[in-house]
């Protein structure tokens, strides 16, 4: 509760006149930013912690899941930077769906030049667009990142307050997989 | 189901979305802020309380460098319109909008009125100077241009003083034609609608004086050692007002509006093992 604490006081600090309206001097607006990514970053193990209980709840295999899965946030994902999905070769992505009724989203991550593929929780291969980065978004000051694409894909009907996952693989670690892997169980 | 066309000068000039094809121009202009006396009172600069322009608007350009770029689910439309102007515009194939996702700055800061940065969507809709923008995300307010409820208005301020804040959505409506028009942002603006069937949006600014009441510095923030890049999204919708034909645009603007304030969260995990082991 402390870490959850922190983002509280903090989205309380943020509800003052000056920062809902940008008044404040910018020395405050830095101390803002500063304070909310402290308090965001606290959160994460709350926000990890709390679904990998429904990812265990839902495990479809019946195997208890004994080691938490690191559930990683991507905060610059809005300038197409993100550790993860620009150096992995295969990672997953977790969508979480905080409305009370099922609904459809693009996913926008960013990822170097190459070929993907995005498999869902049946193993069905999806349909995806993989666009060069503008330019004036590749350069966007203070941009640090070697994503030079944006992989796009539809997670269709995430479940009302549930999650779907997806498993994105690039190109090369596919060749890899190709000799040792088999299809998906049909009950995975 | 949404659509755009974009003109030889590179602009957005129509739109189709929920089987409605309307003229929509979509271009960024500017005002420059009013620069105040010595002692601030009577002649008030703009800054960071108070939005004063100073002449009329301005397009930031006339026409934009336009490239496309097609998927099989996205489309994409990209704009240059100057040195810090650029805008995506996008489409994708299960969205009942269009998302203007433009990035605005550095701002230039070599005139001393500083510079601020609105995106005007104009249509034919007849609007009898009327729109709406909702209070704190909740009610949607109807606004009357150069008219307040309470009293008569002697607007001395013919932009400013038909400013309002927009929370998260601003809408028009052609009666007649029973079609709305909504822009719904992703974060509190300022807004109006000044001419009929028009709706502006400033997203950027900053303002080299203090407006002298009580912040005591100018606006102009710095990220980088520059003036800052800020980037953002319109997510345009356009629908029947009447239910008659399915869904009616309130529905379906309240849709976007929870699926953009309540948006699916995405957490990422390397997979370090198989991904039979993963499952």
């Amino acid at each position: 509760s402390q870490e959850l604490n922190d983002l509280r006081e903090v989205m309380g600090v943020l509800q003052h006149h000056d920062a809902v309206a940008g008044t404040e001097k910018q020395h405050v607006a830095d101390d803002y930013s500063r304070q909310l990514q402290r308090a965001l970053n606290e959160c994460a193990n709350i926000t990890s912690t709390a679904l990998n209980k429904l990812l265990s709840v839902k495990s479809s295999t019946g195997k208890s899941v004994s080691e938490k899965l690191p559930l990683n946030s991507c905060l610059l994902a809005n300038v197409s930077q993100c550790a993860i999905s620009e150096n992995s070769d295969t990672f997953v992505v977790t969508i979480y769906n905080p409305l009370s009724r099922a609904v459809n989203k693009v996913v926008t991550l960013p990822v170097k030049d190459g070929n993907y593929d995005v498999l869902d929780q049946d193993g069905n291969s999806l349909t995806i667009d993989v666009l060069p980065i503008p330019s004036y978004v590749a350069n966007i000051p203070g941009r640090a990142s070697s994503a030079t694409h944006d992989l796009y894909f539809v997670a269709e009907d995430v479940p009302p307050l549930g999650w779907k996952s997806f498993i994105v693989s690039s190109s090369q670690s596919n060749k890899k997989k190709s000799i040792s892997s088999s299809k998906p169980n049909s009950d995975s | 189901g949404s659509a755009f066309k974009i003109d030889d000068n590179g602009l957005v000039n129509s739109v189709t979305i929920n089987g409605v094809t309307i003229e929509l121009d979509q271009n960024f202009y500017y005002y420059n802020g009013f620069v105040g006396d010595n002692s601030n009172s009577d002649k008030r600069s703009s800054g960071a309380y108070v939005f004063r322009p100073d002449g009329d608007i301005k397009k930031v350009s006339e026409q934009a460098t336009v490239s496309t770029v097609e998927g099989q689910l996205v489309f994409e439309a990209r704009q240059q319109f100057n040195d810090y102007v650029s805008q995506t515009v996008r489409v994708n194939t299960i969205e009942s909008y269009i998302e203007f996702d433009w990035i605005i700055g550095p701002i230039p800061t070599n005139d001393p009125n500083g510079i601020e940065i609105v995106s005007r969507y104009s249509t034919k809709l007849a609007t009898n100077g009327t729109f709406y923008t909702d209070s704190n995300g909740k009610e949607m307010l109807k606004r009357v241009r150069d008219y307040r409820p309470m009293w008569d208005l002697k607007n001395s301020e013919s932009a400013s003083g038909n400013y309002y804040p927009i929370t998260a959505k601003i809408a028009i409506k052609d009666e007649e034609q029973g079609i709305e028009v909504a822009v719904l942002n992703d974060r509190a603006q300022g807004g109006g609608s000044l001419n009929d069937g028009e709706v502006e949006i400033m997203i950027h600014r900053n303002c080299l004086h203090d407006d002298a009441f009580g912040v005591g510095e100018a606006l102009n923030e710095q990220a980088f050692g520059q003036g800052l890049v800020i980037r953002g999204s319109h997510y345009i919708t356009v629908g029947s007002t009447s239910d008659d034909n399915g869904e009616s645009i309130s529905a379906i603007e309240k849709d976007i509006a929870q699926r953009k304030l309540l948006d699916a969260w995405t957490f990422l995990t390397p997979l370090e093992t198989t991904i039979e082991d993963y499952k």
